[in-house]
């Protein structure tokens, strides 16, 4: 592997990026996702961790322009020169551009957009060009790369962590984790599949599970998988529990004893704050799960065995509580790892199981697998 | 018309300075060598682009480092900034 002269390289490790233009050859979410997994493939490997952004300067502006585009720096029609990039630094360093004048797909039927978009963020990053034919910061695009089963090699490895170093665990993580840390990113269709927490979002419901989340929505068959730091990158990765209050749209997330509100993309300022400021105990040093009851206007949140009640309109928590989990919601013996309410129903998540439980009737209806949500 | 051979020599040739002029820092001065391919700075370079793409090392412009070249490929400089 080469980097560049002088060994330019990012000071800080979180980075933004913005999408500037698209490409007409693919739908929008198909570049979104490209970039997406392209900075996964650096992400994995290095402490680094990219947020999108939607306007103004990004570390990384994204875009793409045919022959010449205000860098001196022309591109050449089809074919020959598919995209450059500029190593780290500011205005028009860290950027990369590609070529519209190539047939952008997602496979290698033309130019495969994720495969190039890695190789140029590589450069964004501080990479150069590697003399490793097998190496993905090898100059000449290869269309019989396997992307399937895309990996990094181990000379473009060994090139973004002389500049990076290796990934770490996140400074409010425990340097060993407590915890066994995820090999890869979670399988969707798993059947031992577990969530940290799940939440509903303006109609959408959220499975939170590691650094990630799936965002279901009822109108689309096909959940999509997300950083959580890609769309809030103030929070923690990890999260212990979450719900939508939505007589005020806003999400609610929990992790160990502070809590965030975030109204669709934005985290509200003011946030972080302690749990003990909605009226826990200093013993309680974390949720398990959180739902709000819309009809009665409470917030459930689950601990252990036991759950606290939280009245949302006197922004206090009720007498007479914590009670027994089990005594006011039958059937729901097990922890509880996290609960949301839909169709007047509550789905109290446990491991891998999930049970329905019906308020009016007082009882678990159904036992279904914790991502029967996910299309599996 | 030209022969073929002139014209695919000459775009060869054409090809070859601008890609050792993008991507391996050959400097534009050495222009007037050009023609001559056994000029020894060109020679020089079309070694380091062949070494680092993973070529024979020949000095000469064969088949397969033309072909190398002609392939798509990244806009960035492969040494040098």
């Amino acid at each position: 592997f080469t980097t560049f002269p002088g060994m330019p390289k990012w000071r800080k490790t979180h980075l933004t990026y913005r999408i500037v233009n698209y490409t007409l050859d693919l739908p929008r979410d198909a570049v979104d996702s490209a970039i997406e997994k392209a900075l996964k493939v650096w992400e994995e490997v290095t402490p680094l961790t990219f947020s999108k952004i939607y306007e103004g300067e990004a570390d990384i502006m994204i875009a793409f322009a045919v022959g010449y585009h205000g860098d001196f720096n022309a591109f050449d029609g089809p074919g020959k020169v598919l995209a450059h990039a500029y190593p780290p630094g500011l205005g028009l360093y860290g950027d990369a551009h590609f070529d519209d004048d190539e047939q952008w797909t997602k496979d290698t039927a033309g130019t495969n957009l994720f495969l190039v978009a890695a190789h140029e963020l590589g450069h964004s990053l501080g990479l150069s060009h590697s003399a490793n034919t097998e190496a993905l910061m090898y100059p000449v695009y290869n269309p019989f790369t396997d992307l399937a089963r895309f990996r990094l090699s181990q000379d473009d490895v060994n090139g973004i962590q002389s500049l990076y170093g290796p990934p770490s665990a996140s400074p409010d993580e425990p340097v060993v984790p407590t915890e066994s840390v995820p090999p890869e990113t979670p399988a969707m269709c798993d059947p031992t599949l577990s969530f940290d927490a799940v939440s509903t979002l303006r109609g959408e419901f959220l499975f939170f599970k590691d650094r990630h989340f799936w965002r279901k929505s009822l109108r689309i068959l096909e959940p999509e998988f997300h950083l959580i730091s890609s769309f809030w990158p103030s929070l923690p990765s990890g999260v212990d529990a979450a719900y939508e209050d939505t007589s005020k749209d806003i999400v609610f997330i929990f992790k160990r004893n502070q809590f965030w509100a975030i109204r669709g993309n934005e985290v509200q300022a003011g946030y972080p704050r302690g749990i003990q400021t909605l009226g826990f105990p200093s013993t309680v040093k974390k949720i398990d799960a959180a739902v709000f009851d819309k009809q009665k206007k409470k917030t459930y949140f689950f601990v252990e065995d036991k759950y606290w009640r939280f009245d949302e309109k006197k922004q206090s928590m009720d007498p007479g509580f914590p009670r027994q989990i089990v005594e006011d919601f039958p059937g729901v013996d097990s922890k509880v790892d996290a609960v949301f309410e839909a169709f007047g129903f509550f789905y109290f998540f446990s491991g891998s199981s999930q049970l329905e439980y019906d308020p009016n009737a007082r009882k678990v209806t159904h036992i279904l697998k914790s991502n029967s949500w996910l299309n599996c | 018309y030209p022969l073929n051979g002139a014209s695919r020599d000459e775009n060869s040739m054409e090809l070859v300075q601008h890609y050792l002029e993008k991507y391996y820092n050959l400097a534009k001065e050495v222009k007037p060598f050009f023609r001559r391919k056994d000029s020894s700075p060109v020679v020089k370079k079309i070694q380091e682009m062949q070494k680092f793409l993973g070529l024979e090392v020949t000095g000469k412009l064969d088949s397969d480092t033309l072909e190398v070249m002609h392939k798509p490929r990244c806009g960035v400089p492969d040494v040098g900034s």
